[in-house]
């Protein structure tokens, strides 16, 4: 469906205008190292079903493999530039991150399963892994642009969800109450920063010339 | 009934 389609463009373009970004500045200043291993971490415990070489359809896989392999590409990358990370604060604790996800993880699963309770915790940490990202932001104060954009794409990718979800109650029947949740606080935690961005580009963008 | 997880997402 519609907003399926969307949310993952969405996604994909936000991982295309970070590492276009990156690489065209060869510099990760006010990217955040801490946010991009979390995702690595999302897409590693989401994706364990790859291993069980159930290719539920081609689309789905090679999203799959492009999601792991350019999240792991990225921080080859920001590593590589790796000297302005000094300069600024990426100090986030992730630890007070990843330990309640895993903990919402071993409550909230459909099964007591590895990969069930994987899958959770994927859900709840991509939740908040945007947060050591919005931490680097705020304390630079101005964010560049593209980082800015890049934010905003990925937020918009799990918002695009949320429809998703509802028209797939009402067409299949099928409801994911865990990633529902989820996503409503993804979507929460980006709110703050949406807001920012609205002001920030499409005020600006219209009042452009002077 | 209606609670089934959808691992066909991203």
């Amino acid at each position: 469906n519609i907003f399926r389609i969307s949310g993952d463009v969405a996604h994909l373009v936000s991982i295309i205008i970070l590492i276009h970004s990156v690489e065209t500045k060869k510099s990760a200043k006010g990217i955040s190292l801490k946010t991009q291993l979390l995702y690595a971490l999302v897409f590693i415990t989401r994706y364990l079903s790859l291993l069980k070489l159930e290719f539920g359809s081609v689309y789905n896989t090679l999203m799959k493999l492009f999601f792991l392999g350019s999240t792991f590409y990225s921080i080859f990358i920001i590593k590589k530039y790796t000297r302005e990370i000094t300069q600024y604060v990426d100090d986030f604790k992730i630890g007070y991150l990843v330990a309640p996800c895993f903990v919402a993880a071993l409550v909230f699963n459909y099964k007591f399963t590895v990969i069930e309770i994987a899958w959770s915790f994927s859900l709840w940490l991509e939740a908040v892994a945007i947060l050591p990202q919005l931490f680097v932001l705020q304390s630079q104060g101005q964010g560049d642009l593209l980082t800015v954009h890049y934010i905003f794409a990925l937020g918009l990718y799990r918002a695009f969800y949320i429809p998703n979800w509802v028209y797939r109650y009402f067409t299949e029947e099928r409801l994911d109450i865990i990633s529902v949740a989820a996503g409503v606080l993804q979507t929460l935690v980006y709110s703050d920063f949406f807001y920012v961005y609205y002001n920030k580009v499409f005020k600006n963008s219209l009042k452009l010339p002077a | 009934k209606l609670v089934k997880n959808l691992h066909d997402e991203l």
